[in-house]
């Protein structure tokens, strides 16, 4: 991942985590 | 050339966040295009600063397949995200990585917005580079008949409304899925967050 600008690499790193993070929340209607 | 200023990495995240999240309407991302300087022919464009996703309704239904979204499309999508995990983990796809919830369009149109730049008076952030001024798009139909290829293809991932704001250092550009009409309001709140870009910032 050398050549991917940084800017771009943290940007991917923050949007993958949090994506996963929303993933493992509850659907909205779980009650 | 525009002045290329020192933008402050630091809080260009927070800024976006507050952005989009302090809104009234419902914005589903953000993005800071930042302008820089091709050495080798002294171009300047916009490439990518930072990006702030927020996601929408959409994402909170992501159980139940998008109708619009093949099952082809969704397995190259997903397949594109385990590939970028572990580009990023710098390891193979583990349990916790696998990519089984869908993703979205608009998910999709942030990752895509990640690969591309402009150069200054081309795509809609490049033309609000060259103009000076900002510009709204609100509407499908406007969307789907925009001159940019840029708006063009994010209505076709379901956004809206589209605002391109010039500020110190590139642009700032955000979407929606929602209509919403234009209002000065959030351009300036663009301009007080993001015309300390150079130095210190606020």
């Amino acid at each position: 991942d050398g050549d991917l600008p940084i800017a771009r690499k943290k940007s991917l790193q923050r949007f993958l985590e949090k994506r996963k993070e929303r993933c493992r929340a509850p659907p909205p209607d779980a009650g | 050339p525009p002045m290329a200023g020192i933008v402050n990495q630091e809080t260009l995240q927070q800024r976006l966040q507050a952005l989009i999240e302090g809104a009234r309407e419902s914005w589903t991302y953000a993005i800071f295009w930042q302008s820089s300087v091709d050495v080798s022919n002294g171009a300047s464009f916009l490439a990518w600063g930072d990006g702030y996703y927020k996601g929408c309704e959409e994402d909170k239904r992501k159980m139940l397949p998008s109708p619009a979204t093949s099952a082809a499309d969704q397995e190259h999508r997903k397949k594109v995200l385990r590939e970028l995990n572990s580009l990023i983990s710098g390891a193979a796809v583990a349990g916790e990585d696998a990519v089984d919830e869908e993703v979205t369009d608009t998910e999709w149109f942030f990752l895509v917005s990640m690969t591309q730049s402009f150069l200054n008076g081309a795509g809609f952030p490049g033309h609000v580079l060259f103009t000076a001024a900002p510009a709204w798009v609100a509407g499908t139909e406007r969307l789907a008949a925009a001159g940019c290829e840029r708006v063009r293809q994010a209505q076709t991932f379901g956004i809206q409304t589209m605002v391109c704001v010039p500020v110190g250092g590139g642009v700032v550009e955000f979407g929606s899925t929602d209509l919403i009409y234009q209002n000065i309001d959030i351009v300036d709140k663009v301009k007080v967050l993001f015309n300390f870009n150079f130095g210190g910032g606020g």
